[in-house]
């Protein structure tokens, strides 16, 4: 499993 | 989304709201560094450049915009405010912006997980949040002046270090492939930092009570 693209965090 | 990680966003978006209205409340931003705060607002802007771009979730944009509203109107009210302005000591707050601004650009600029514009405004956000505390520190230490840098905001600003660090630990242990080396560095450094703060705010804090003793 790949991690999605983009910072998902704040 | 983990507990933690709910938990830490919801302590970092309290510590930036009661600033905000504690300085609408009173009129008064004394004791609070408009460099620090006017970091915090370059922070925010470049590190959520992807928010028309990537969407992640409706949580994910509406916490953006809370946070970019709020950084920038507590800077808004330091700078233009016609009541509040008159209580901010400029002579004070004197941290150089260069020492802490260019350090960061060109760390991002060499040490990044991509070499894309977005990439590295995002690491350089990164970076400024762990040192972004600085100026305040210089203030607190000058000024003694802790009237206005609540019991509360210190200790949202602090909960919400502690959260994202137990966050990150759980992501690790229940996310295949998260590594974050970038963010958890300096999330450690500005956690450090931030200890240093509350340090000198606990002092300031003793100093004061004893000042207050009837003679």
């Amino acid at each position: 499993e790949l991690e999605p693209e983009g910072h998902d965090e704040l | 989304m983990n507990i933690f990680r709910l938990a830490g966003d919801m302590t970092h978006l309290a510590s930036v709201l009661v600033l905000l209205l504690k300085i609408h409340t009173i009129k008064s931003c004394a004791g609070i560094s408009l460099k620090t705060q006017e970091l915090y607002a370059i922070v925010f802007a470049t590190r959520y450049l992807d928010i028309f771009t990537d969407f992640i979730s409706l949580y994910n944009t509406i916490m953006k915009l809370i946070f970019l509203g709020s950084s920038f109107s507590i800077v808004w009210y330091i700078r233009q405010h016609k009541i509040v302005r008159r209580s901010y000591d400029k002579d004070q707050d004197t941290f150089r912006y260069v020492f802490i601004v260019l350090p960061c650009i060109f760390l991002a600029l060499i040490i990044n997980e991509k070499f894309t514009f977005k990439e590295v405004m995002w690491t350089f956000s990164l970076y400024l949040e762990a040192v972004a505390i600085l100026p305040q520190l210089v203030l607190l230490q000058r000024t003694r002046n802790i009237d206005n840098l609540t019991g509360q905001y210190v200790f949202l600003l602090g909960a919400y270090r502690a959260l994202y660090i137990l966050n990150w630990i759980y992501r690790y242990f229940t996310e295949p492939h998260y590594i974050h080396w970038i963010p958890w560095i300096a999330g450690i450094v500005q956690t450090l930092l931030y200890g240093d703060f509350f340090y000198y705010y606990f002092h300031s804090w003793k100093n004061n009570k004893k000042l207050q003793l009837p003679a």
